[in-house]
């Protein structure tokens, strides 16, 4: 598939934007970490356009956004299962 | 119908479109 560049996402929608977002994401997520991929993804996209495009580009750090985000989506499914 | 929990996070699944997250206000 061509790269998403900034000027590609400026002429979508805004939840389109997303959406492509997630689309070039999800199979870069895929491979550092299957079970999780789809959580992760979705909380990536939290994360500003312009931050998200530059870790399309940038392997390191998208790395450690996704170590980042699986450290606090284990810390909040600790939370959820541990009794009051 | 709509869950009354709210499951965090949103869950991307490729294929399908993405909602993004309910409590976001634009």
């Amino acid at each position: 598939p061509e790269p998403l560049t900034a000027s590609m996402l400026a002429a979508a929608p805004p939840m389109d934007q997303k959406q492509l977002l997630g689309d070039r994401l999800y199979p870069l997520i895929v491979a550092q970490q299957p079970n999780l991929a789809g959580k992760i993804t979705g909380m990536l996209l939290e994360i500003d356009n312009s931050e998200l495009l530059h870790m399309l580009e940038s392997p390191e750090s998208l790395k450690s956004k996704v170590d980042e985000a699986i450290a606090v989506l284990q810390a909040h499914q600790a939370k959820d299962c541990s009794p009051k | 119908s709509h869950a009354n929990t709210v499951t965090w996070p949103p869950e991307f699944r490729p294929g399908e479109p993405w909602k993004g997250y309910p409590n976001i206000d634009p």
